[in-house]
């Protein structure tokens, strides 16, 4: 998805799912 | 305006899967290797493999909870597989490559099978 005006947001993007609540 | 590609989402998403397959949450579908239940997603065995791509992608079997795979795989390798498939991560050693080689072809994973035979061929 390369636009001309396409920021690369480096950081995680979505919330983790612990390995146990 | 413009589009903010996060650059890791991928990764993220198919860590959490990880997270949802080692606590057994949302799995829906145990693959039975020589006696071994490996509990999974359909949707990640579909997306990953030609085999369960050919299997799950008929009708009537979409709905099994549980299929069993020839006594000839080996169970340590469809591990190391079923762990590529969530970590694209392959572990691959000496003693197991030719095995982990067999198995990608009998799960139709030829990318991974072609990186088993590279690895061999890097050895001798």
């Amino acid at each position: 998805y390369e636009g001309v005006n396409t920021i690369k947001e480096m950081g995680r993007s979505i919330h983790e799912i612990p390995r146990q609540d | 305006d413009g589009c903010f590609q996060f650059t890791r989402h991928a990764g993220d998403v198919l860590l959490n899967f990880n997270r949802l397959r080692s606590r057994s949450m949302l799995t829906d579908v145990t693959v039975q290797v020589d006696g071994r239940d490996f509990h999974a997603h359909k949707a990640i065995l579909v997306a990953c493999s030609g085999f369960f791509y050919s299997v799950f992608m008929h009708p009537e079997n979409a709905n099994l909870s549980a299929i069993s795979l020839d006594p000839k795989v080996d169970p340590e390798c469809f591990s190391l597989l079923l762990d590529f498939m969530y970590t694209s991560c392959l572990n691959l050693n000496d003693s197991l490559v030719l095995a982990t080689l067999n198995t990608a072809v009998y799960l139709q994973m030829e990318h991974v099978a072609d990186t088993c035979r590279r690895f061999i061929k890097s050895r001798h």
